[in-house]
């Protein structure tokens, strides 16, 4: 929030669109306007009222360069637009820089979503560090809702919930990653970095760093889908695959392989096999181990064909893994292998199965894998 | 070690120059007995801990992207005037 917590007293909140972006038609500027206010007022008490002219609390407009309040623009890219906290004046005001461009859909620069995170600061809220939250400072595309719980504690912080509301379904807050029960989605290797999937971000681990980096899936790669349930890195072929439901896609280092998405089941799994929930390439061996339900699988990456004999059971294939009760795991979130051993997640714990003791030496946190 | 800042140097910093003035409310010139380097580097920490990048105070790789992308205008430090 702005120091002082800056708010409008008052829930109801007037607008004036003061000029127009010649990047869209009238009425789609004036239909994500209206959005992007509604989404606030979906969760707050607030209403916004339009007036067509005279001095309304936020004042809207497209400029470029110095457009008149000493903050400018720095044209094309960059800065995209700015919002004054709550207050007489240039309180509220919001500017959009017109040297974007300007659309209604995932290219360029989204009016809705960005009008919607500027609104926010109109409306009394600072930054979010969060990289899923509408607050935070960097530009992303998404669909759906864009609030998150994060952005939604914020704004009810200052204005409180909205006893109205139709339900909405807001984005979660990003994962903690020294959360003692922290479980993954999925793991691999890209290049010598570690991506590490979990709801809709991943953390890159990098040797270099201490430090992993959060990121949204979609912000680096909007054509995939939100979650994850698995990946490997085939590094013979330089490529990852990641898997979500029924679907794969492949990954030349950062960019999507054309061609993709496809059905797992190319792979050689029956139809009624309807999500992976790990992989892991051995690379001694040339084969990519997936981890069904109970089950895994191996498949051969030469022949593109699944090895004789499988699926198997794996309780049966990694003995030793138990949770803390005693009782034994039979599912797998995310599975790494390097020099000879198995790294096979289960909810908060990360079990070290060793290829030549044939069995699980050692169980330790699944936070271990982001230095924890 | 972080690895060395690529490209054109200058550019690289001028770049971070402007951003931390712009969004961590970096002041130009001198600050009293303060040199303007160690101002930076404070100031770099602070936009790298609020990105949950590693703190270095070093213009690495990672926090040079950061500062490239595209972004609201509003500072990311407290008091917007």
């Amino acid at each position: 929030l702005f120091p002082r917590k800056l708010k409008w007293q008052n829930t109801l909140v007037t607008f004036r669109i003061t000029n127009y972006t010649p990047d869209l038609k009238k009425e789609d500027v004036d239909k994500a306007i209206h959005n992007a206010l509604m989404t606030w007022s979906a969760v707050t008490p607030l209403k916004f009222k339009r007036l067509h002219e005279g001095i309304a609390d936020i004042m809207i407009s497209f400029g470029r360069l110095e457009h008149g309040d000493h903050n400018p623009f720095d044209g094309p890219e960059g800065l995209l637009a700015h919002a004054y906290p709550p207050g007489e004046g240039l309180g509220g005001d919001t500017h959009f820089d017109e040297d974007e461009t300007w659309t209604k859909d995932s290219h360029a620069y989204n009016l809705f979503l960005v009008a919607a995170h500027e609104f926010g600061h109109a409306l009394g809220m600072g930054h979010s560090n969060d990289p899923g939250s509408l607050m935070y400072p960097v530009y992303s595309y998404s669909h759906g809702f864009p609030l998150s719980e994060d952005d939604i504690k914020g704004i009810q912080e200052l204005y409180g919930p909205n006893p109205d509301h139709e339900k909405v379904k807001p984005k979660p807050e990003a994962p903690d990653k020294c959360d003692p029960e922290l479980s993954i989605d999925a793991v691999t290797e890209l290049r010598g970095e570690k991506l590490i999937f979990k709801d809709r971000y991943f953390w890159r681990v990098h040797p270099q760093f201490t430090e992993p980096e959060l990121t949204l899936i979609q912000s680096t790669w909007p054509q995939l889908p939100k979650k994850v349930n698995a990946a490997y890195e085939n590094p013979e072929k330089d490529i990852v695959i990641i898997f979500s439901g029924i679907r794969m896609w492949a990954l030349n280092g950062y960019t999507l392989v054309p061609g993709y998405p496809k059905y797992i089941h190319r792979l050689g799994f029956p139809k009624s096999v309807r999500k992976i929930d790990a992989a892991v390439h051995i690379y001694d061996t040339g084969k990519t181990l997936f981890f069904t339900d109970e089950d895994y699988w191996s498949y051969n990456e030469q022949t593109g064909t699944m090895d004789p004999g499988y699926p198997k059971s794996i309780m049966d294939g990694f003995p030793g893994m138990q949770e803390r009760d005693g009782d034994e795991v039979d599912e797998v979130d995310a599975a790494t292998y390097k020099n000879g051993y198995l790294y096979l997640y289960h909810e908060n714990l990360q079990y070290e199965y060793s290829y030549n003791k044939r069995k699980v030496v050692r169980i330790t946190r699944t936070n271990d894998l982001l230095n924890c | 070690f972080t690895k060395p800042v690529p490209g054109d140097e200058t550019q690289s910093w001028l770049l971070a120059e402007r951003y931390l003035r712009r969004y961590y409310r970096m002041q130009p010139g001198l600050l009293g007995t303060s040199k303007s380097s160690d101002v930076m580097t404070e100031k770099i920490r602070a936009m790298q801990s609020f990105f949950k990048l590693e703190v270095t105070g070093n213009l690495d790789d990672n926090t040079l992207q950061v500062m490239k992308k595209s972004r609201c205008g509003v500072p990311d430090v407290a008091e917007y005037n």
